[in-house]
């Protein structure tokens, strides 16, 4: 453990706070993408399914039950309690168009053929790409209110310290893992656009606002 | 460089 990474895990959390308290304190989930909730549920089911298998450490298993839980806890919040708030006629993205590509790819490109190693891939694969709902929501109201642009920036941050974390781990431990590296650059990459406006407006006290 | 399949990151 590397203080990238430790980061980047705090970081992620910070991201899944910071959204649970948003919909419980305004009792709403308006400007929140229940598809991007719904990849992310899919996603830490996919990839934690080695809890069963392999134990690597208190922090890991820990974390990894944390993951699993929030995300359903947060899809269970947007679509059953606080439904009404959904803003379901903006939040149109097709998710199998995302799943669909990431089943392929994972099948085509893992390191070894076995339905643990896929399943792990498949899910690096949709994270990289489970944000976009969200982004083409935001891009559709043309607007985020501040607390959700929070969230996106912990969550954004998050695979950009795990990159500084694969650096440091090539440098120090010889240690690198292709798929994970390549699929954080796409993720890392998918938020550049909103850092920039996060950095430029809403770290400024203005709204995120987009150019009509 | 090993070729890591543990993932021992979350």
């Amino acid at each position: 453990m590397n203080i990238f990474r430790l980061f980047g895990d705090l970081s992620h959390l910070l991201a899944i706070i910071i959204l649970l308290l948003k919909i419980w304190k305004t009792r709403s989930c308006a400007g929140i993408s229940g598809k991007s909730q719904i990849l992310f549920a899919i996603v830490y089911t996919s990839r934690y399914l080695d809890l069963m298998t392999t134990y690597i450490s208190a922090y890991n298993t820990f974390m990894k039950i944390v993951f699993v839980a929030t995300s359903y806890a947060t899809v269970f919040l947007m679509y059953m309690k606080f439904k009404a708030t959904y803003d379901r006629n903006h939040d149109t993205f097709r998710i199998e168009f995302l799943i669909v590509p990431a089943v392929i790819l994972a099948l085509v490109i893992n390191q070894e053929f076995t339905v643990l190693e896929v399943l792990w891939t498949f899910s690096i694969y949709l994270e990289s790409v489970a944000i976009l709902p969200q982004l083409f929501l935001v891009s559709k109201t043309g607007e985020a209110e501040s607390i959700t642009s929070h969230y996106l920036f912990a969550l954004g941050s998050y695979r950009a310290l795990y990159l500084l974390n694969w650096v440091y781990r090539y440098y120090a431990e010889d240690h690198y893992d292709l798929i994970a590296i390549v699929a954080g650059l796409v993720q890392t990459v998918l938020y550049c656009d909103f850092f920039y406006l996060y950095i430029t407006k809403v770290l400024k006290g203005k709204k995120l606002q987009l150019p009509a | 460089t090993v070729i890591d399949h543990s993932h021992d990151e979350l």
